[in-house]
């Protein structure tokens, strides 16, 4: 019932 | 402590940063930067910036030749293709070298701007490494619901459910047992289980781990060492 987040979408990629 | 989250690392060496490590698990759930400082070695010289792609589960190999009481000197060429690791025992009169193969490694490296913290947490490492083994055998999530007099870490799973409360408390005598919690506003979040099992492999590093969480953004775990730190950010899971 819970869905996993990614990093991605809160850090951006240097 | 991170070779189970992360099988290849660059290790970056500067004179003025010492070691930093940035890697992030296959499935991008996972971040870990590590900082040990130049402080932290008997000696440290680094007269060029040099990255060292290392295979943890070689370089693990490799450091599991030394014994506990050992000098381990790490040496690196200019550009080098090889680690050097050398250990030796207090009288010298016991050596083993060992060279370990270097790697080109093309890893994701993330910007971590400053957060903002909604609230801090300070708790014993052992006690945190409990709850996250504990909780796992109910459930792969966990939550993590902050007020500004308690932290309550709760699972629910197939079996039932189960949750550990702790209440912010000083212990003069041992500060590393005290639990502080510092509050701009209440948290509720939940992570994966699995990951915060793989966090708590640092736990013999640190006697307190710190845990900062904001609303709807990953949380951080961070390991104080007597130089530097091991810092995990972790990705939160969201009702679906």
């Amino acid at each position: 019932k819970y869905k996993q987040s990614s990093l991605l979408s809160f850090f951006t990629n240097s | 402590s991170i070779k189970d989250s992360v099988k290849l690392c660059n290790f970056n060496c500067s004179q003025s940063q010492g070691i930093t490590v940035q890697a992030i698990d296959d499935s991008r759930v996972l971040l870990i930067a590590l900082k040990i400082d130049a402080g932290s070695f008997q000696e440290f010289r680094c007269d060029k910036d040099l990255v060292l792609g290392l295979d943890l589960e070689s370089l693990s190999k490799i450091l599991k030749q030394g014994n506990n009481e050992e000098y381990l000197t790490l040496m690196a060429e200019d550009s080098p293709d090889n680690l050097m690791a050398v250990f030796e025992d207090k009288k010298k009169d016991r050596i083993s070298e060992f060279s370990l193969k270097l790697m080109d490694i093309d890893s994701d490296v993330l910007t971590i701007d400053d957060m903002e913290t909604d609230c801090t947490i300070t708790l014993p490492a052992y006690e945190f490494a409990k709850i996250a083994k504990d909780m796992k055998t109910l459930s792969e999530s966990l939550k993590i619901v902050v007020t500004k007099d308690s932290v309550k870490f709760n699972a629910e799973g197939q079996i039932g459910t189960g949750s550990v409360i702790l209440k912010p408390h000083t212990d003069m005598d041992k500060p590393e047992e005290s639990v502080k919690i510092e509050l701009n506003s209440p948290v509720a979040l939940t992570f994966g289980a699995k990951y915060l099992n793989d966090i708590v492999k640092a736990t013999s590093l640190s006697s307190t781990v710190t845990i900062k969480l904001t609303d709807k953004s990953p949380a951080l775990f961070e390991y104080k060492l007597p130089s530097g730190y091991l810092r995990y950010y972790l990705a939160p899971k969201f009702d679906d």
